[in-house]
């Protein structure tokens, strides 16, 4: 464990809260695409297969029941709960996510470091979280205007996996062997889809008004 | 004992 890897970690764990947070106290996920926190639950349950099986750490564990327990419950408030239901922008939200998930399977199924079950299915986990943003950034574009919460949502969940190219950069410096191409490149396609949000967040941020 | 040290990561 390495202080970026950490610090990644504490971002998406921090990233989880507000979005929980803004769901569970103002029962609003006004902004939020459902079908992005639907393929964020499909990248866990595909990712964390092994926990049961593989032990890592206690931190380790519990941080995969966290992410797991989060979106799951998540998308759980934004299907049924009805308070929060009534939020959800049903008529914005109209991006294709299946399409993503055909096309992941297949180049996993293509391009992975073990042709095994559980290596084909962590693979294709990380093809998917490069992509899962983007009904989310397609959401963004139509709505216009975010509320704070949604814009610190994103942006947290979007620094995540830029502090992880951080951690793998030291760690390609510091431990032999540490090639993982598949996860280098996986993980700077995911943060560049990120850029132009980046830009605007940047802007209104040192503008001081909300996300737009 | 490679592949664990990539399934280290969260």
């Amino acid at each position: 464990m390495n202080i970026f890897r950490l610090a990644g970690d504490m971002t998406h764990l921090a990233s989880v809260l507000v979005l929980l947070l803004k769901i569970h106290t103002i029962k609003s996920c006004a902004g939020v695409s459902l079908r992005t926190q639907e393929l964020y639950a499909i990248v866990f349950a595909t990712r964390y297969l092994d926990i049961f099986t593989s032990f890592v750490s206690v931190y380790n564990t519990f941080m995969k029941l966290v992410f797991l327990g989060s979106s799951f419950s998540i998308v759980w408030y934004m299907r049924y709960h009805k308070a929060v239901h009534r939020t959800y922008d049903r008529e914005q939200d109209t991006f294709r996510h299946w399409f993503l998930v055909l096309p992941c399977l297949v180049l996993a199924l293509l391009i992975h470091e073990k042709f095994t079950f559980l290596e084909v299915l962590w693979t294709f986990s990380l093809y998917l979280e490069a992509v899962a943003i983007l009904p989310q950034l397609v959401l963004l574009q139509r709505t216009r205007n975010i509320d704070n919460l949604t814009g610190q949502y994103i942006f947290l969940l979007g620094g995540y996996r830029g502090l992880y190219i951080l951690n793998w950069i030291y760690r390609y410096f510091t431990e032999p062997h540490f090639v993982h191409w598949i996860t280098w490149i996986a993980g700077l396609v995911q943060t560049l889809l990120y850029a132009d949000f980046f830009y605007y967040y940047f802007l209104r941020f040192i503008g001081g008004r909300g996300v737009e | 004992h490679i592949q664990q040290r990539l399934h280290d990561e969260l």
